[in-house]
Formats: C-alpha cells, sequence, structure tokens
C-alpha cells in the first residue's frame, strides 16, 4: 500500500507546511501519485498550492463529518500532484470530534474506503502525506492513526528538544493502542543556519537523544536527514505565488534542498 | 497605575518569548521596576532568565489556583527585573479554568491584589508584561483581561495578516465585554529579514490593513514599531545561557534592536 507520511510537530512555526507542501510536490516530479492532505484549520497547505476553498466547495472538514468520500473533495494541482484541502471550517471538527466513539479513527477509515474504491477506478497514491496543525489535538492524532510513518521537521534551536518529548510520548501512545508498526521514520532539520554554533549543538544533542531509544520505541530506528533544509528566502515567497518551490525558483537552495530530501524519503522505502 | 502588556500572537514561533523577555530586561535597564509573568506552559520565558522551577516551588499555577499570592511566586532575576515563572503545571489550568465562573478574570484579580498590597509595604511595578502562549485560550485571555495594552510581535512572512485579523477579532471581544480601555499599542516586526521584497511587501500590507481600521476599534492607534527586529543568531543563543541579550552579547544586532524597542516602548508612555 501507499507510504502514508504524518509530517508533524506541535511547535509552532518550525517548516511543517513547507515540508510537507515541498516534499509533496517532490515525490510527484520524481514520478509518483501523491495525495497532499492539509489537516490545519488554518489551510495554509492549500493556499501554499494555490487553493482557498470557500462556501460549499469541499474540503477535509466534509470528510471527518462523514458527509463526503476522500474523492469528492480531492483537487488536482498537478497531474500526479492531489490535494485534500482545509479551511477555517475544520476548527470545529476539533470540537465536535470530542465526543464521537470513533474520534481518532475517522481519518485511517476515510481513507482506507477510498483505497479500495480507488484500486478499481481510479488512481490509488504511492504516497499520502499529511500536513499537521501546530498541536497534539484530535487532528494530529488522526495523522497518526492514519500514518505509517512520521516525519519531524524540527528548527534546531535551543527549545527544539523540549518539545521532542512530548511529541515522542504521543506517537508511541498512539502506536501502543491504535496503529501498532508506526514509525518515526525520519527528522527534517528545518531553518537551518548553517555555520552556526547553536544548529551543530541541538543537532548533537538530538543524534545523544535518538541514540538512547529504547529498541521498542517508535523512533528507535528514526534518521536524522543528512539534508539540512536551509534558510532561503524563496522558501517563503512561493507561498505567496502559489506555488511548491519547484515551480516558483527551481535553482534556488531552498528547491535543491527540497530536491535532495525528496531523494532520501525515496531511498528510505526500499530499505523499508 | 503600571502599563500592562500582554505580548501576544497566536501563530507559533514568531518572536513573542524573545520580545517579552528582552523588552523586559531593557525596561528594567532604563530604570524601570518590571515584573514578567510566564503564561506559557512551555516555560520558555522563564528558562530564557534562567528560571526551571520543579517541584513544589511556586509558579503561575498557583496563582491560578487562588492558592498562592503573587508575591509568593514571584522570582528577582536583578533587581528590578522580577519573574512570575511558569512549568508544564499550567497546562492543566486551561482545563481546570473551563468551568469556573471567573474564568477571563483572576490573573486581573490577582495582579490587581498585588498592587494595593505591594503599594504599602514592598514594590509596585512600573511595568508588568505577559509572555502569551501560542493561542487564544483561557491563559492569553486572561493577559488581554489584565492588560493595558497589547503588544504584538510579528514575523513579515506571507501568513502573518491571515493570523492578524483572528487576534484582533478576539481582543476586541475582550475589549468590549471585560476591559475596555484595552488598546493594541503596537507590532513589531520580528525576526526580520532586510532587504527582502516579502518582508516590504508584508509591511506595506500591514500598514493599509491599519489604516482601514474603525476609529473605535482597539487598533485605531496602533503603531508599527519603527525598530525591526533583525535575525541574529545571538537572539536564539541567549536563552540556552538563561540571560536577556544585554547580559549575553551587549553590542550585537540584536542588543541594539531590542534596546531600540525599549526606548520606543518608553517614548510611547510619554503620550499615554
Ligand atoms: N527554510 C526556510 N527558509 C525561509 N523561510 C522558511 C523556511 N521554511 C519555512 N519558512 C517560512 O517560515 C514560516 C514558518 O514555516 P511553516 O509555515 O512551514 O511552519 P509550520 O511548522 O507549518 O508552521 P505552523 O505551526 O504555523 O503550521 C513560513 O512563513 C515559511 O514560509
Ligand atoms: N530576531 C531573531 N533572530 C534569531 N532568532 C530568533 C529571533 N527571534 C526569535 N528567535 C528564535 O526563534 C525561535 C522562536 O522565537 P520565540 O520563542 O521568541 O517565538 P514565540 O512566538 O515565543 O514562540 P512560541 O509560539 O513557541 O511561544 C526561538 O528559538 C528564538 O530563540
Ligand atoms: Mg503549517
Ligand atoms: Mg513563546
Amino acid at each position: 500500500g501507499p507510504r502514508i507520511l504524518a509530517v508533524m510537530n506541535q511547535k509552532g512555526g518550525v517548516g511543517k507546511t513547507t515540508t510537507a507542501v515541498n516534499l509533496a510536490a517532490g515525490l510527484a516530479e520524481e514520478g509518483a501519485r501523491v495525495l497532499l492532505v492539509d489537516l490545519d484549520p488554518q489551510g495554509h497547505a492549500s493556499l501554499h498550492l494555490g487553493l482557498e476553498p470557500v462556501g460549499s466547495e469541499p474540503t477535509v472538514y466534509d470528510v471527518f463529518r462523514g458527509d463526503l468520500a476522500v474523492e469528492r473533495c480531492v483537487r488536482p494541482v498537478e497531474r500526479t500532484l492531489h490535494v485534500l484541502p482545509a479551511n477555517l471550517d475544520l476548527a470545529a471538527a476539533e470540537l465536535e470530534l470530542v465526543d464521537a466513539p470513533n474520534r481518532e479513527t475517522v481519518l485511517r477509515t476515510a481513507l482506507t474506503r477510498h483505497a479500495s474504491q480507488a484500486s478499481d477506478d481510479g488512481m490509488p497514491y504511492d504516497f499520502i502525506l499529511f500536513d499537521c496543525p501546530p498541536s497534539l489535538g484530535v487532528l494530529t492524532i488522526n495523522a497518526l492513526v492514519a500514518a505509517t510513518e512520521v516525519i519531524i521537521p524540527l528548527q534546531p534551536h535551543f527549545f527544539a528538544l523540549q518539545g521532542l518529548s512530548k511529541l515522542f510520548q504521543t506517537t508511541a501512545l498512539v502506536a501502543r493502542r491504535l496503529n501498532r508498526g508506526l514509525v518515526v521514520s525520519g527528522v527534517a532539520l528545518c531553518l537551518y543556519e548553517r555555520g552556526t554554533r547553536l544548529a551543530a549543538d541541538v543537532c548533537e544533542d538530538l543524534t545523544a537523544f535518538l541514540e538512547e531509544a529504547d529498541p521498542s520505541a517508535p523512533w528507535a530506528n528514526t534518521q536524522i536527514f543528512s539534508t539540512r533544509i536551509r534558510r532561503n528566502i524563496k522558501l517563503a515567497e512561493a507561498p505567496s505565488f502559489g506555488q511548491p518551490i519547484f515551480k516558483y525558483a527551481r535553482g534556488c537552495a531552498g528547491a535543491k534542498d527540497y530536491g535532495a530530501l525528496t531523494r532520501e524519503v525515496l531511498a528510505m522505502g526500499a530499505e523499508m
């Protein structure tokens, strides 16, 4: 089946959306059939690819409500890059799901149905990516339950590891109770300031932290991607044009970095 | 009475803590008596000034519970810079306050009591600053209810203005129902990348946005501080030494910028 990647970190502004969007686009450029699911009521991943669903246009909220099937809500932005968009309506889902008995498995159920249907008459995906909001709430939990792997964008600043413990704790809980086999496949160092002591120190601390992992933990084999995503203003400009970096500024450092990260993610799959 | 500044933005990682800490320290250097209240369960402002309360050490959580008075929980880090620290215990307050009848005014009540007591036998403050968490939840609402002014750190990137509308909406609601006279005194452009088109464009959009304000809105007279806080790795290193920028690297660009911002904030007070 498809590799299903939850791009998550409860810390705000660390590069989740930039990574989810550009990794999805990079994988599509390499020939994979990709679905990007926007799970943030802020809708940044959708906006980043030129989608701003309004009024009665379908969004992932309709999927969470059980009103519409996934294929009714998906929008193609490229032939092999599809987006299941979000807008502020999704904020209501967090409240509505609180009392639902199956609140953590709604997304997985919807995607499973879509997969069984798509193999008959549609396009099954090779990759599904979730752009998670900056929280460990029910939307992120749905992503962890539906995913096969977790990718963690991390800005190598002082507070980065503090959030990581809590993130791992949540991942372990979901893995144990709802999704055996969930692994944290990689940490992507984002907004990387080369040549700084701080980035090097945090990277060292992260390496040590991962080395101490229990062999049965979901992060026992987590790799730190060798590609560092450097700070590059083009990456911050691309969303205002509704384009992935490869369309907006193909030759820039940001495109090179996300291209390299894409190839690392693909190579990982060969070993799985 | 003191000027009470809520440093807030629900967007994560935009410079709230860096601004709250260095503005508080800057004001103390200029001779003001300052209290910095950490309202984030992540406790970053506290850590930034070398405080990591553990076990039974008092924190702002004890104030929210009504168990301890403000003065029992405050820690001096300099003679005229005091901190009311936070740690992860504060996360419980968000849940516990949900059903409390006075849940939005707990902080204001506690600070009012402290002020009336301090003027007899202690140190009344000239400035009280709140470092808000990245959310519009009950902790931030308490800050808005207790504050006289709001300062908004903003990273001039594409999504910055989207969050601002929601922030202003919340501020207007609190002002109308719980805190008449609350104003948004200023927006501080943080993590500013000079010479980039993006920063200039967002700044232009922000200026236009503010000019269209209703004359009765809390942001009718909001100024954009002329000081831009430039990106400077020293500002990201200082928290790992538990020091404000003026102690860690007095001559660096980050210290110059926060010094300049401090003087702008003081000058504002002269006009109030
Ligand atoms: N490598 C980079 N270089 C320059 N700017 C970047 C880079 N990565 C991300 N940005 C910019 O930094 C900001 C935060 O990035 P992004 O939105 O991807 O983070 P996020 O983790 O998804 O945030 P949120 O928690 O709000 O969802 C955005 O304005 C983005 O355009
Ligand atoms: N001008 C700057 N130059 C370089 N690094 C900075 C600057 N301002 C803040 N930082 C760093 O960027 C990160 C985010 O800043 P900060 O913690 O102040 O944001 P925040 O809005 O308080 O985040 P949160 O939403 O998590 O509370 C921190 O690691 C901080 O040290
Ligand atoms: Mg995002
Ligand atoms: Mg903060």
